[in-house]
């Protein structure tokens, strides 16, 4: 279960990271 | 960061109503001489789809081919069955269905060696489809409708997202790199805030329309992504609860009503985008 959720939050941080850096790049 | 059928609150059909699975049991499959195979019909999403197989390959050798047929915009992923689930051959796409495309698949789905190895069991082939059909909106990231299939798409595709999201984020940090040296420039007040929706789109054209990525969970990353810089925006609640498991890094960009913010001085966000670590 561990395993799971460490994918999960793996997942969501590297969609973060891509709509954050996406910002960046639109504003710049 | 990860929602059901009550907290969405989109125009339409419930997600649970986008989503089915149908299960083709093709029995004594060593007397099909037939070059093509078709399934029943069966609706998901206000569709009706079929599943088109070719025991000898379609136009390629030593292959089971397989296909998902329909004629609208959606999207698909079919499995075959193996009697040890933990063997089943899980492929996942995505796809726009249109008029004069209206199948999509795999030619060299499955190696015929690889069919009789446990995936033929008593004469008999079971193959199933998964299809979750997307409302077609092209300024928001869209999520992966059933949980058991997402697990199963996490153990398979976690890498590939990975690589697609360090290299999208990569050919965008050198631009921004090429920025920052020009510190003079810049001051704190201008240029921090643009409508989310015109960023989404630019995100939802980039990985689903230009068709970089074909993997539902790309897709699904950036949409509980974007739901966790909304919670994180609305209510500090959420990020102390994250917290409590992992580290994570304040969010650079919060998200005021119908706009992204960048959450800090500029230039101090922009050296964080360009050289912190990727997750």
């Amino acid at each position: 279960k561990n395993a799971i959720e460490r994918d999960e939050r793996r997942l969501t941080e590297l969609g973060r990271r891509c709509v954050e850096i996406f910002v960046f790049a639109h504003i710049f | 960061y990860w929602d059901t059928d009550e907290n969405d609150n989109e125009s339409g059909k419930k997600p649970s109503e986008l989503f089915g699975k149908f299960t083709w049991r093709i029995e004594k499959i060593s007397q099909v001489n037939k070059r093509e195979l078709r399934s029943i019909v069966f609706e998901v999403g206000g569709y009706k789809w079929y599943i088109l197989i070719y025991p000898q390959g379609c136009d390629v050798h030593n292959h089971l081919s397989l296909f998902l047929c329909v004629a609208n915009p959606d999207k698909l992923r079919p499995a075959v069955v193996n009697k040890d689930p933990k063997k089943s051959k899980y492929s996942d796409t995505l796809h726009w269905f249109w008029k004069k495309e209206h199948d999509w698949g795999w030619k060299k789905f499955m190696e015929l060696s690889q069919v009789l190895d446990g995936f033929v069991v008593n004469d008999t082939l079971v193959i199933k489809a998964q299809v979750q059909v997307i409302r077609e909106k092209k300024s928001r990231p869209f999520r992966c409708f059933d949980c058991t299939y997402r697990r199963e798409l996490v153990r398979v595709y976690l890498t590939s997202v990975e690589q697609i999201c360090r290299h999208s984020i990569e050919e965008r940090r050198g631009k921004l790199g090429k920025l920052i040296e020009d510190k003079v420039r810049w001051s704190r007040n201008h240029l921090s805030r643009e409508k989310t929706e015109v960023i989404l789109k630019e995100v939802v054209k980039q990985f689903f329309i230009e068709k970089e990525v074909a993997s539902t969970l790309v897709m699904d990353s950036l949409y509980s992504g974007l739901n966790m810089l909304e919670s994180q925006s609305i209510s500090k609640k959420g990020r102390a609860k994250l917290l409590d498991t992992e580290e994570t890094p304040d969010p650079m960009v919060s998200i005021d009503k119908d706009m992204f913010v960048l959450a800090d001085d500029m230039l101090l966000l922009l050296e964080r985008a360009i050289l912190e670590p990727f997750p």
